[in-house]
């Protein structure tokens, strides 16, 4: 099963002031 | 008292390191916006109780806490793998940090002073609180007061910040030599601007650094009653509290 992505990297790899 | 002179020469490391921290107004109002677009989904009668409040605000603290990571210098130049490592090594003693710095500039024993702007008397907390967290409390009160009696001020504070981020000792970093190299220009930076800013202060480098290993004790202790109280289903899930406190004891 797929792990579930990380938030934490979510965040970092969110494009900047989204 | 943390408001600091105006030091002749301000070392432009100091001043970068300074220009990373946000606008502390618009955290605020971010977290206060966030808390209470929350509660007005939860209806009137859900009344969430105390320390749940208190888990929501850290929650939204830690997330300010990545959006300054993510946008500072040195740190943006790290792969994502490296990022996530460093934050998971730091992210309590960050939170810490800014509690108890906040704590400084608030100037009040008595009182906390929350991230939303709110003053809550200790007397209250302590008689809401159950013994761990009473002490825990108590603790960041107490470094506040040492931190007040330095008279760190913010400057001092975001050199602090680049050099809990900044941990050469996080195992498995792909960039360890970088890691290591900012820790030192940041440790050169923050010498070099007490020693120029409060020359009547020869130790004051030291007595900074030498508080670090009591904020990380700090940090511990508030992680492990962290675990003890997600572990009694007393945390809000789904958070990034959560996530943060399982990354790092996996």
């Amino acid at each position: 099963e797929p792990e579930e992505p990380s938030l934490l990297k979510k965040l970092l790899l969110a494009p900047a002031n989204s | 008292p943390s408001a600091s002179p105006q030091p002749p020469s301000l070392p432009p490391q100091v001043l970068e390191l300074l220009r990373c921290d946000p606008d502390e107004l618009v955290v605020q109002n971010k977290i206060v916006a966030h808390l209470q677009q929350e509660q007005s989904g939860r209806g009137r009668l859900d009344k969430p109780s105390t320390f749940s409040l208190m888990c929501r605000m850290a929650d939204q603290t830690l997330f300010s806490i990545v959006e300054w990571a993510r946008s500072c210098i040195f740190f943006k130049e790290l792969r994502v793998g490296d990022q996530m490592k460093l934050l998971h090594n730091c992210w309590s003693e960050l939170l810490v940090l800014d509690h108890i710095f906040r704590q400084v500039q608030h100037g009040q024993e008595d009182s906390i002073l929350l991230v939303t702007g709110q003053e809550v008397e200790l007397s209250f907390i302590l008689s809401q609180a159950e013994a761990t967290l009473s002490s825990l409390v108590q603790r960041g009160q107490e470094l506040a007061v040492r931190l007040r009696a330095l008279q760190v001020d913010r400057r001092e504070i975001a050199c602090l910040k680049f050099l809990l981020l900044f941990n050469p000792n996080v195992k498995l970093l792909e960039d360890q030599a970088f890691v290591e190299g900012v820790q030192e220009q940041v440790n050169g930076a923050l010498l070099e601007y007490t020693l120029s800013t409060y020359p009547q202060f020869q130790e004051k480098f030291s007595q900074l650094v030498v508080r670090l290993p009591e904020l990380r004790s700090l940090s511990t202790q508030a992680e492990d009653y962290l675990c003890y109280m997600h572990l009694s289903g007393e945390v809000p899930c789904n958070n990034l509290l959560i996530e943060m406190l399982h990354a790092k004891r996996a």
